[in-house]
């Protein structure tokens, strides 16, 4: 492609092409968009965050990753066609662009490059890092269970070998300590969500504890209108509540850690997919997928907005 | 490439507790290599889990000893593999 409007977005893309579009979305944008390199990944990859601002320095900011599970495709997908959609929706959707107007929003498209990268070399259904364990033939830990909050307790594996593995200790995958360093430094995200996929849930904290967060009326409230804005578009079913009561108990994970940092609006998405198809979600359901999981993300995100804390 | 050939992914319903525990048995049972999609939570939820084609015999033995309902979700993951490739291919094409 020589331009985003002529990107496919119906397809799945490589990294070095969902790079590229990267640099093509910043050259175009100059004003709205720009690249960040907030680190490296295990095998020496960059690791880049989009960050879109109207001006102004660490104002409130909502952070927004897609891919922390490599094999998850759709997400990276769909974190493109959001890249897309912000830039579109600035200056013409009321909703966005007051958003842009209060608030910076920062994207990461492609939160596990090196797992990504090996989802299309080598294994497709490859969801850890690369990273090495010392003493173990086994390869990779699931940065979702690498983070520190519940380190270590039920819910994640102390096993290399298993696909929940959670890491020598919390943070000891780069992937994950990068985007911790950027959200201390920052001191300012008012919500983050993590967007993985399959078995269209919307989840909030806590997922260590079947104990309530102390904002789970709120969390919830906000959570089921933005499953309703989401299946208002294609009627698809979602489940919403916390990752414990939900799904399963499940320590070390992203927003467990981000809530307990004190950012309130800590969600994470489990997107389109039932099962028939696994991870290998048909190209054709991206667009669909993405549309709308944006209704939900703008509920969520005009939400944070309206509510400053 | 890693070859998913025969590697079925078979959705599993534990009624009780009990049989949840079971499930997570089979989770700790390394050398069968199952990659949990969808982990053991609580009774009557969903557990999905795709299964090597060398494994599949033990673990269909495994639910069927513990009156374990599953069905089979994925027959065949190769051939969905198969299936994005023809079309990432053909996108490419075009």
């Amino acid at each position: 492609a020589r331009s985003t409007n002529t990107f496919n977005y119906a397809i799945y893309h490589t990294l070095d092409e969902i790079y590229e579009f990267m640099d093509m979305l910043v050259a175009e944008n100059p004003q709205l968009v720009s690249k960040l390199q907030i680190g490296n990944t295990y095998e020496g990859r960059p690791i880049y965050v989009l960050k879109f601002s109207t001006g102004g320095n660490k104002r409130p900011a909502i952070w927004i990753d897609t891919g922390i599970h490599s094999r998850e495709w759709v997400t990276q997908a769909s974190g493109t066609w959001f890249a897309k959609k912000i830039t579109e929706d600035y200056g013409q959707d009321p909703k966005i662009t007051a958003i842009l107007s209060n608030m910076d929003i920062f994207l990461e498209i492609v939160t596990n490059p090196d797992g990504f990268a090996f989802t299309h070399s080598t294994n497709r259904l490859w969801r850890k890092t690369r990273s090495r364990t010392a003493g173990s033939s086994c390869i990779g830990v699931d940065p979702n269970r690498n983070w520190d909050a519940a380190f270590g307790m039920p819910g994640a594996s102390g096993n290399p070998c298993t696909e929940t593995y959670r890491g020598k200790y919390a943070n000891s995958e780069t992937e994950v300590k990068s985007i911790v360093d950027f959200v201390k430094d920052h001191g300012n995200i008012k919500g983050f969500i993590s967007i993985h996929s399959y078995s269209q849930l919307l989840l909030y904290p806590y997922g260590y504890t079947n104990t309530p967060n102390p904002d789970q009326q709120e969390l919830d409230q906000l959570a089921k209108e933005a499953v309703t804005a989401l299946s208002s578009l294609h009627g698809t079913k979602y489940t919403y509540g916390s990752i414990y009561t939900t799904i399963y108990q499940a320590s070390g994970n992203t927003i467990d850690w981000t809530y307990s940092q004190g950012i309130k609006y800590s969600y994470t998405f489990e997107l389109r997919d039932t099962g028939r198809y696994g991870f290998l979600l048909p190209a054709s359901q991206i667009i669909p997928t993405a549309q709308e999981t944006w209704l939900a993300l703008v509920t969520i995100m005009d939400h944070v907005k309206n509510h400053p804390y | 490439l890693e070859n998913f050939v025969g590697h079925q992914v078979l959705r599993i319903s534990a009624a009780d507790e009990a049989q949840v525990q079971k499930v997570k048995e089979l989770e700790d049972l390394e050398h069968l290599q199952l990659d949990f999609w969808r982990g053991p939570a609580q009774p009557g939820s969903s557990i999905d889990v795709r299964v090597p084609f060398p494994s599949i015999q033990a673990v269909k033995v495994f639910l069927e000893a513990h009156a374990i309902s599953y069905s089979i979700m994925i027959e065949d993951v190769q051939s969905l593999l198969d299936e994005e490739q023809e079309q990432m291919f053909a996108f490419q094409g075009r």
